[in-house]
C-alpha cells in the first residue's frame, strides 16, 4: 500500500487553536436540572432551532434518497414517535420538551437521539 | 474518533477527543466535506449541568441529543465514548426494544446517568462494564490520580476487555479510535498508528492538555470527519471544546 498523502508530521505548540483549522469555540449553556425535563432544553434549542432543523432535513434527505417513495421515512417517522413514549424517565420528556420547543417532528428529533444505535452496524 | 488518556510523571491525568461523525452521510463535492459533519458542527455546545446553582457534571454535546458523548464530574472523572461497529449492533437491540425485551440501555442514556450519578472513578466503571446496553460501545474513562485510565470495550450484552494505563506494567496513555484495541485498524482507516507515533514523541515528562491538542489536530487523527476536540482535566475541572475542520489536502476518514 501506498504511503498516507495526506499524513503529516506531528504538530507542535498548535495550542492555544488558531488558523484555517480552528473554526472556533463551542458556546457554553447551562442546563438546569432543577426545571422540569420539558423545560430543560429551552434555552438551548430556542438559539439552535435552525440548525437543527437544517440537520433533521438532511437527514430526512438522506433518507428519502434511498428509498425514494418515501413510504420508509414516513414509516420510520411513525414509528419513532411511538418508540418515544418507551423511552426511559426524564429522557422522555426532555426529548418531547426539544421536539415541541424546535417546532421539528417528534419523531425526527427522536432519531437524532437513538442514531447511534442505528448507526453501528 | 479518537479517545486519549494520558498520565503524567507525577500521576496527573489528561483526557482529550477527536469527535469524528458523519461517514457515508452525504458528501459536498463543491466544499469536499461530509454534509451531516458539517451541519453538526454548528450545533457542537458545551454544557453545564446545574442543580441548586452547582454544577453537578459537565459535557460537550450536540443540541438537541440528551446523551452524552464526552462529559466530565469534575474532581472525581471524565468518560469519552467512541463508536464500536459490529454485525451485532445497535439495530438487533432497537428491534428487541420495540418488541418489549427493554433490558438494555441507551448507550447516551447511560452515559448522561453514569455522569449525572456516579460518585466516583470506580462506580463509573462498575456502571460502564455491567450495564448491558442496546449497542456495542467504546467507553473511554479518566479518574483524578494514578492509574485511574481505561478502554472498556463493550459488546451489546457483555465487557469483552478493560484495557488499564499504568497499572501492573501497563502503558503510560491508552488511546482508542473506532478497533478493538488488540487487534490491527482497518488498514484504509488507520489513525491509531499516527496518533500512537505523536504520543510516543511527547514522553510523560511533557505530556498536558496543549501536547494532546498536538496530537488530536494531526492529520490523518484530524480529518474531514471531524467535528471537535475536546480537551478534559479532572484535576483542575476543565473542559474545553474547539471546533474543527481540517482544510484540504486531508483524509476523507
Amino acid at each position: 500500500l501506498a504511503k498516507d498523502p495526506y499524513a503529516e508530521e506531528c504538530r507542535n505548540e498548535s495550542y492555544p487553536p488558531s488558523g484555517p483549522r480552528f473554526k472556533g469555540n463551542a458556546p457554553v449553556y447551562i442546563i438546569n436540572l432543577d426545571l422540569p425535563p420539558s423545560k430543560r432544553w429551552d434555552q438551548l434549542i430556542n438559539d439552535k432551532k435552525v440548525q437543527l432543523k437544517t440537520l433533521t432535513d438532511t437527514m430526512r434527505g438522506i433518507m428519502t434518497a434511498f428509498f425514494p417513495s418515501g413510504k420508509v421515512v414516513h414509516i420510520l417517522e411513525k414509528e419513532l414517535t411511538l418508540l418515544s413514549a418507551t423511552l426511559p424517565y426524564p429522557f422522555r420528556e426532555e426529548i418531547e420538551g426539544i421536539a415541541k420547543a424546535s417546532g421539528i417532528p417528534l419523531g425526527e428529533i427522536v432519531m437524532f437521539n437513538v442514531f447511534y444505535e442505528i448507526f453501528t452496524v | 474518533c479518537t479517545s486519549i488518556v494520558a498520565e503524567d510523571k507525577t500521576g496527573k491525568l489528561y483526557h482529550a477527543r477527536n469527535l469524528d461523525f458523519g461517514l457515508f452521510l452525504g458528501w459536498d463535492v463543491k466544499n469536499s466535506s461530509w454534509t451531516i459533519t458539517e451541519e453538526l458542527r454548528p450545533l457542537t455546545v458545551s454544557l453545564d449541568f446545574q442543580r441548586n446553582n452547582k454544577t453537578v457534571f459537565k459535557s460537550s454535546n450536540f443540541a438537541g441529543y440528551v446523551g452524552m458523548v464526552s462529559g466530565m464530574k469534575p474532581g472525581i472523572f471524565s468518560l469519552t465514548m467512541n463508536e464500536r461497529f459490529s454485525i451485532d449492533g445497535g439495530y438487533i437491540g432497537i428491534f428487541q426494544w420495540i418488541l418489549g425485551k427493554r433490558d438494555g440501555m441507551w448507550m447516551g442514556f447511560l452515559t448522561r446517568a453514569v455522569l449525572e450519578n456516579s460518585t466516583s472513578y470506580e462506580d463509573a466503571k462498575d456502571q460502564l462494564t455491567k450495564t448491558k446496553l442496546l449497542a456495542p460501545a467504546y467507553f473511554i474513562l479518566g479518574g483524578n490520580r494514578t492509574g485511574q485510565g481505561c478502554v472498556i470495550t463493550r459488546s451489546r450484552l457483555s465487557t469483552l476487555d478493560i484495557w488499564n494505563i499504568n497499572t501492573n506494567g501497563g502503558p503510560w496513555y491508552v488511546l482508542e479510535t473506532n478497533y478493538d484495541h488488540w487487534e490491527d485498524p482497518f488498514v484504509l482507516d488507520d489513525r491509531r498508528t499516527p496518533a500512537r507515533r505523536c504520543m510516543d514523541r511527547i514522553t510523560p515528562e511533557n505530556i498536558s492538555l496543549p501536547t494532546i491538542f498536538d496530537v488530536l489536530t494531526t492529520k490523518p487523527v484530524l480529518n474531514k470527519l471531524t467535528v471537535s476536540t475536546t480537551l478534559i482535566s479532572v484535576t483542575d475541572s476543565r473542559i474545553e471544546t474547539y471546533l474543527l475542520g481540517c482544510p484540504d489536502p486531508c483524509n476523507p476518514w
